[in-house]
């Protein structure tokens, strides 16, 4: 059957870095690391990931408010790197590299 | 990806869309998000877990947005993209179209920030709003529009049909989305456009295939309405 996807409220009045907490009330924590690392392996080849790791995470401080913030967030919520979440957030724009 | 923006006899404007991304882990990610603030929702969205942008969102009472993936076949200017994400600072697309859903103030403004705002890559905007003629597909390069196609009901372009091909080319052989879909509108008649029917036509193959991980239909004048659905197995071929 086809089914509704869960609904979060996510305020914006809340902090970038805390304001997906509610995520955690949906999904399991080690499920979200283990299907980011499913998407990552899929978009960008291996030798890419890690070679670009380090170089996303300098380019940190280039990502513009408030999704810096929430991606910073995210990371800490999962338990995940920086890095990842970031190359996450820019899949479709690696993918069409 | 497929977006759908039609009118019906009434002139009320209604939007459809189904997301295509050929990894099936996402049908488990997916979630609707409401924006809020204080207490009320701004706007809201289908999005992914662990993504902060939105491919796919409504402002209440304002305008729908769909993002669908262009494609390039010039691959050598992969490096465009580099200078155009960290050296000139652009936005990610799926970051704009949360932008526009927080601060546009209608429609029209919806579409001159998604049609002029510089961001990293190509892609589809499609735009619905909630008068008659509030339709529009925008063909985005990185720095600004490559072609804008609205509706057009006076003279019979009642509704616009987006892939992942320019609208005025013909999509590959093998891709019969586009035709598809076309002509599943073409038989509802503009007479019995509504957001179920649209529904039916995003359910038909190849318009949903393999790859579908959702589908959503939404009113920007009937906010209550949107409804997004993640599709499962009768989906496939």
């Amino acid at each position: 059957a086809e089914l509704a996807p869960p609904t979060l409220n996510i305020s914006l009045d809340a902090d970038p870095e805390v304001r997906w907490k509610p995520l955690l009330t949906v999904f399991d924590k080690d499920f979200l690391q283990e299907a980011g690392a499913q998407v990552i392996d899929s978009t960008v080849p291996k030798w890419v990931h890690h070679a670009i790791a380090p170089v996303v995470l300098a380019l940190e401080k280039y990502v513009p408010q408030p999704f810096a913030g929430e991606i910073r967030g995210m990371a800490s919520l999962f338990g995940g790197s920086i890095a990842d979440v970031i190359i996450l957030n820019f899949a479709y724009e690696i993918s069409a590299f | 990806c497929t977006s759908i923006v039609a009118q019906d006899k009434s002139g009320n404007v209604f939007h459809g869309r189904n997301l295509d991304y050929p990894h099936p882990v996402l049908r488990n990610l997916t979630i609707n998000v409401d924006f809020l603030k204080n207490g009320e929702v701004q706007y809201q969205g289908t999005s992914f877990a662990g993504y902060v942008g939105l491919w796919t969102g409504q402002s209440p009472n304002k305008f729908t947005v769909s993002g669908d993936e262009r494609g390039t076949k010039r691959w050598y200017n992969w490096w465009k993209n580099i200078v155009s994400a960290f050296l000139l600072g652009r936005s990610p697309v799926s970051w704009l179209v949360r932008e526009t859903l927080e601060g546009a103030e209608d429609f029209q403004d919806a579409v001159m920030r998604l049609s002029k705002i510089p961001i990293i890559t190509g892609v589809y905007y499609i735009v619905g709003g909630v008068r008659p003629g509030e339709g529009v597909v925008i063909t985005r390069d990185r720095k600004g529009p490559a072609d804008i196609w609205p509706l057009d009901p006076i003279n019979g372009r009642w509704f616009r049909v987006e892939t992942n091909f320019d609208h005025w080319l013909p999509p590959p052989a093998r891709d019969h989305r586009r035709e598809v879909a076309n002509k599943a509108l073409n038989a509802t008649g503009q007479d019995q456009i509504n957001l179920e029917t649209l529904y039916q036509v995003l359910s038909l193959s190849p318009v949903c295939n393999g790859i579908t991980i959702y589908t959503t239909t939404m009113s920007a004048a009937h906010p209550d309405v949107y409804r997004s659905l993640i599709r499962q197995e009768n989906c496939r071929k």
